[in-house]
């Protein structure tokens, strides 16, 4: 089963 | 002080059309560069990157830099009063709390403006960093919205795989599944007819094709759509706006827990 991953997993905040 | 005049304001109101289902309030940010928004959907899954270079207005002014928050539903309604063939300017003053949308019919005879309230808007500014993705797949816009929505009425997910046979979509459903493969094809009569694979290395993803489709929103604003993939990073969907910049929407995948 897959889980939807969130943009803060790939982006970080600046 | 801000002043920006846009002859084509159409394109503006296709770009609210575009993201205002994914963003309810954003932060629009002015910059001798340009007119710029970056803004996350509420569940922070997808984040939207907006640019339009100063260059592309016919006259730019913003003497300092300004950040104006907007309610996007809010925004959208008061372009909708704009004539597709309208002359729009936005005007704000620094430290106001409201801006000014000025519709100017293309014979000067309807002279509208509309002003709105602005917000204060909390958002954290997220670093994209540069990278090099593993296939980039270029193709009519308005076909990659129709592959969304069909597979959209059968699954709830796509898998997007790209090989050197192609760019595959799938998806599965309680009634069945679904395959639509699109091979490269540059042997057509328009450029922006055709689809064009640029893999450098085999790429399969996961994504809730909810969010795909409100992507496709934005297919007005562009003929082709560009879609960047690697293997663990965030979808790109970019629709190029003719001379003036991109709506880019990111879109974290599905991830094995």
């Amino acid at each position: 089963l897959k889980a939807q991953a969130r943009i803060a997993r790939y982006f970080g905040s600046c | 002080m801000l002043e920006l005049r846009l002859v084509q304001g159409s394109l503006l109101k296709k770009v609210l059309e575009s993201i205002k289902e994914l963003v309810t309030d954003a932060n629009f940010d002015c910059s001798s560069t340009g007119f710029s928004l970056q803004a996350m959907d509420s569940s922070h899954v997808a984040l939207v990157a907006l640019l339009l270079r100063s260059e592309g207005f016919e006259h730019y002014r913003c003497d300092r830099n300004m950040s104006m928050g907007m309610n996007l539903n809010n925004m959208a309604k008061m372009l909708k009063c704009a004539g597709n063939d309208d002359i729009i300017t936005i005007k704000a003053d620094d430290g106001g709390d409201t801006v000014t949308f000025m519709f100017e019919s293309p014979t000067q005879d309807k002279i509208s403006d509309f002003e709105m309230k602005l917000m204060d808007i909390d958002s954290e500014h997220l670093g994209i960093p540069e990278a090099e993705y593993h296939a980039i797949v270029k193709m009519p816009s308005s076909e990659f919205a129709r592959i969304c929505r069909d597979l959209s009425s059968i699954g709830d997910t796509v898998v997007i795989s790209v090989t050197k046979e192609g760019v595959k979509f799938s998806t599965k459903g309680d009634i069945g599944s679904a395959n639509i493969v699109c091979r490269q094809n540059t042997s057509v009569d328009k450029p922006e007819e055709a689809t064009v694979i640029d893999m450098n290395e085999p790429v399969s993803l996961t994504f809730a094709l909810r969010y795909m489709n409100s992507f496709t929103k934005a297919t007005p604003l562009s003929n082709t759509v560009s879609i960047s993939l690697s293997n663990e990073l965030p979808v790109v969907v970019e629709y190029k706006i003719a001379e003036m910049g991109y709506v880019r929407f990111y879109l974290a995948p599905k991830i094995e827990e």
